[in-house]
């Protein structure tokens, strides 16, 4: 989902 | 993750230790903002609280830990251990004029209303207008030494290529977040003038200074 793949980012 | 995103964390780490090292050599953190490193200590905080609920990867695990640990440890330099040579008269930015309507707007402007969510986008909304203590603060001065116009350099290139990186991930992976995307670009937009300086100025060799 959009949540989990922006909080890959640093 | 793609080169843009992967040179972009590189280059916000050689930001970081670079004025860690700048710091810690000359045992003086004089044409420096406490204010600005305050609240980049600030962004890495309400940033990564995930740390403790949401396992990413290895990489991301240690780069966050690396980020806040350089990032307090400079907090400590400026305020503790080479306080002497902190340059408060110069540091007279209002920082709550930025943490309060940024913290505001962070409450009103979000992805999804839970503590996490909003701390994170307070993060990101922080991040994006921390480094004006540090601008005002030269020029109010007039000048900075030529590592820290490097410091600034390596710092405000990460957001550019984060934005290259988001433009990758929009055409190749579908995924685009709006919040990050516009802060990002005001980000980038503060450093604009500076650049042009450092470009014309710093990589000439010249000492970066303003006509008074």
């Amino acid at each position: 989902s959009e949540q989990n793949t922006k909080k890959d980012e640093l | 993750m793609n080169v843009f995103r992967l040179t972009g964390d590189l280059s916000h780490l050689v930001a970081i230790i670079l004025l860690l090292l700048k710091i810690w050599k000359t045992r003086s953190c004089a044409g420096i903002s406490g204010k600005s490193q305050v609240m980049f200590a600030l962004v890495f905080t309400t940033r990564y609280l995930d740390l403790f609920t949401n396992f990413i990867s290895p990489y991301n695990s240690v780069m966050k830990v690396i980020y806040l640990g350089c990032s307090y440890a400079t907090v400590y330099m400026i305020y503790m251990k080479f306080k002497a040579s902190y340059d408060g008269n110069h540091d007279t930015f209002r920082a709550e004029f930025l943490i309060i309507p940024v913290g505001g707007l962070a409450f009103l402007v979000n992805h999804e209303f839970t503590p996490l969510e909003i701390l994170w986008t307070f993060s990101i909304y922080l991040e994006s207008v921390a480094i004006l203590p540090q601008l005002f603060m030269i020029t109010k001065t007039g000048e900075a030494e030529t590592i820290t116009t490097h410091y600034l350099f390596a710092l405000g290139l990460y957001r550019a290529l984060y934005l290259i990186n988001w433009i990758w991930r929009y055409y190749f992976e579908g995924f685009f977040d709006l919040i990050a995307i516009v802060a990002g670009c005001v980000q980038t937009i503060l450093y604009c003038d500076f650049f042009y300086l450092y470009i014309t100025k710093v990589l000439h060799g010249k000492k970066l200074s303003l006509p008074a």
